[in-house]
């Protein structure tokens, strides 16, 4: 048996749309220290993990390890019938066909089921090492979405220059050159870590789905280094994360 | 001209 309580169904619906403009489906990997995530987009370009420890939830039991395998859209689907407060319980038995997802208002007085047809994915998981980023950026969630944003409407390909005293981003299109520099603030939101200078291109669009993780997130912190892929990732309260992988683009 | 890579040239198969 597999259950799991989430106080807000808010949460449940910021991960599902930070996921859903990447991958069509997905698995949820359940066990007894949480639920995790691993999925590529179709593409092979991009990869994502999530992981939500048991602390994240105010009800947690899982007697055996299982592999969920959800619709996105159908998930979203099930959560627009659900308001941001409701507390929600996803479960599953053993050997399920169906998710169930049970939502109870904050007054308690309304309470809902869904059950939500489970998919036989057939899914590879890769095993992402420990990297030491040589460039480490912290900054505001809501500046880097709208830097990618802004890159993206002048070229395809965004190149990002991690140095010693600031990150630039520079998209070279038709149109024109965007070039936006950060420096460290006096404030602390914006931070660089930076042991290596890096410079890499990425295609800006893979950038932009990942900034649908805004909403989960007041902090991203990116991670760079030679020849490895870019890490863009949101914590997700003090229980766990969003990771985007982005495979960088090499000269042909 | 640059090249897009893939993720799974990165990371290993478990």
């Amino acid at each position: 048996m597999f259950e799991a309580r989430l106080g807000s169904t808010l949460l449940l619906k910021k991960i599902v749309d930070a996921l859903r403009d990447m991958l069509n489906q997905t698995t949820l990997d359940c066990s007894d220290s949480g639920i995790q995530l691993q999925s590529m987009d179709n593409s092979h370009v991009s990869l994502v993990a999530l992981s939500l420890q048991v602390d994240c939830f105010e009800k947690y039991r899982c007697d055996k390890n299982v592999s969920l395998g959800v619709d996105l859209k159908s998930l979203a689907k099930v959560l627009k019938c659900a308001s941001g407060d409701d507390a929600v319980t996803i479960s599953a038995p053993d050997k399920a066909d169906k998710l169930g997802l049970s939502f109870e208002s904050l007054n308690k007085e309304r309470f809902a089921d869904y059950e939500l047809r489970l998919l036989n994915l057939d899914q590879e998981h890769l095993g992402i090492p420990d990297t030491d980023y040589s460039c480490v950026v912290h900054m505001p969630a809501t500046e880097f979405a709208r830097i990618c944003r802004d890159m993206t409407t002048f070229s395809e390909s965004v190149t990002i220059v991690c140095s010693k005293d600031s990150i630039k981003f520079t998209a070279n299109g038709e149109m024109g050159t965007a070039n936006i520099k950060l420096t460290e603030t006096s404030k602390g939101d914006v931070s660089l870590q930076v042991d290596d200078p890096v410079t890499q291109s990425f295609a800006g669009r893979y950038l932009n789905t990942f900034t649908r993780a805004t909403p989960l997130s007041e902090r991203v912190k990116i991670g760079m280094a030679a020849d490895v892929p870019l890490l863009v990732e949101y914590p997700i309260e003090d229980f766990g994360y969003i990771r985007y992988y982005l495979a960088p683009k090499v000269d042909d | 001209q640059s090249k897009q890579t893939s993720i799974a040239s990165y990371f290993s198969k478990v």
